[in-house]
């Protein structure tokens, strides 16, 4: 249960991150 | 119910009742240890005594019933102490955004209001297409004006050039001078009749 | 700080324990030792109680290290002191994944939006200069075309 949270809370802080990164690459190649 | 504390592990790193469990096994581990030192020193001790009468496990229950002692009080003030951490130290107040979540309030979009947002980036991108398209088709029609205009100064050129054959003949004024030769040919004519008459 | 309130939390729980484990306490149980040893049972009973304290106190700083705890108490101190103007209780993750991303993109988003739309003006703008040149080219081949019309009438 505390590895799950840890885990959990792990990708809470950082795929938002990681996501956006491609979501801006996806943009920036919509524009282009 | 347990609190899972998700939102201290996103910060920590860690739950933060691991790390309580962490520094309770590990000042467990302490006492434990040092109450056998005490024990060992003891029997070394008694062990050099000529004639001892006190027996190993006399001893071993006299540790027993200290570490039981201490255990209780041990466990008491660790959960004081545990309770005091998790609600002092290694908790986020309610009121507390954590730094990457900062855009989760700064943008309370609903799922409606994103949809509506990403609706209207599709439009726009139809938009853009749409004008693109627009500009190559307004292009091509000047393109196709320049040639158009090209043609249609070709045949003006052309009535400026039959009208400067006139001026370069003498004929200024074409209408005129197209009027002076039908007049004149018309008096030729006459001339030719007449001359004919005659000369029968 | 938090720190010094994780320390001094520390602190008291080894202080408590230690008066817990008093000397009389200690030679209650050990009382058949203590008989026949009274100065080594002190001794003893004054290594245990120091190295008791030694130890927990190693073991906290370890912990500390392990968890890089005196920076993160720092770091939330400050954290939590920006937010001391407000009461409302802030955003939490919702436990639904694609929403909670949902609200991290919003902002490249918008920017996406802002780009197209600056995009659409500029597009917008060069197609109705392109469109005035268009009229204004059909408008000069209508006057051609009457010029024309006009001499050739005249020649007629």
């Amino acid at each position: 249960f505390d590895e799950l949270i840890v885990e959990t809370a792990t990708r809470r802080k950082r795929w938002p991150k990681k996501i956006l990164v491609h979501a801006v690459q996806t943009m920036k190649a919509e524009q282009e | 119910s347990v609190d899972p504390m998700a939102y201290e592990a996103q910060f920590f790193g860690f739950t933060p009742q691991t790390c309580m469990q962490r520094i309770y096994i590990a000042f467990q581990d302490h006492l434990f240890d040092m109450m056998l030192v005490v024990e060992g020193v003891m029997l070394k001790k008694l062990h050099g005594v000529p004639g001892c009468k006190i027996s190993p496990s006399q001893i071993r229950k006299c540790t027993e019933k200290f570490l039981l002692f201490m255990k209780e009080h041990f466990d008491k003030l660790f959960s004081k102490m545990e309770k005091m951490l998790l609600q002092l130290v290694l908790n986020i107040p309610k009121n507390v955004l954590l730094p990457e979540d900062r855009v989760q309030e700064q943008y309370p979009y609903s799922q409606e209001e994103f949809q509506a947002l990403q609706d209207e980036l599709q439009q726009l991108q139809q938009q853009c297409r749409a004008e693109v398209a627009l500009q190559q088709e307004l292009l091509a029609e000047l393109e196709e004006q320049k040639v158009v205009k090209a043609e249609l100064e070709k045949i003006l050129q052309c009535f400026d050039d039959l009208e400067n054959i006139c001026r370069e003949h003498g004929a200024g004024n074409f209408k005129e001078s197209f009027a002076f030769l039908t007049q004149s040919s018309k008096k030729l004519q006459d001339v030719l009749k007449d001359v004919e008459e005659k000369s029968k | 700080g938090r720190a010094q309130v994780f320390s001094a939390v520390v602190d008291t729980f080894l202080e408590k324990l230690v008066a817990a484990g008093s000397y009389r306490r200690f030679v209650n149980c050990y009382r058949c030792f203590y008989k026949l040893q009274p100065q080594l049972t002190r001794s003893i009973y004054d290594q245990f109680i120091s190295q008791l304290q030694v130890s927990i106190k190693e073991e906290i700083q370890e912990v500390k290290n392990e968890g890089n705890l005196e920076e993160l108490f720092s770091s939330l101190d400050k954290i939590v002191e920006e937010a001391k103007d407000r009461e409302e209780p802030a955003w939490r993750p919702s436990g639904i994944p694609a929403q909670d991303v949902r609200g991290a993109l919003v902002p490249s988003v918008l920017q996406q939006r802002a780009h197209l739309r600056r995009a659409l003006r500029q597009r917008q703008g060069r197609s109705s200069s392109l469109a005035e040149a268009v009229l204004a080219g059909r408008h000069s081949i209508a006057e051609l075309q009457q010029l024309i019309q006009a001499r050739q009438q005249a020649w007629q």
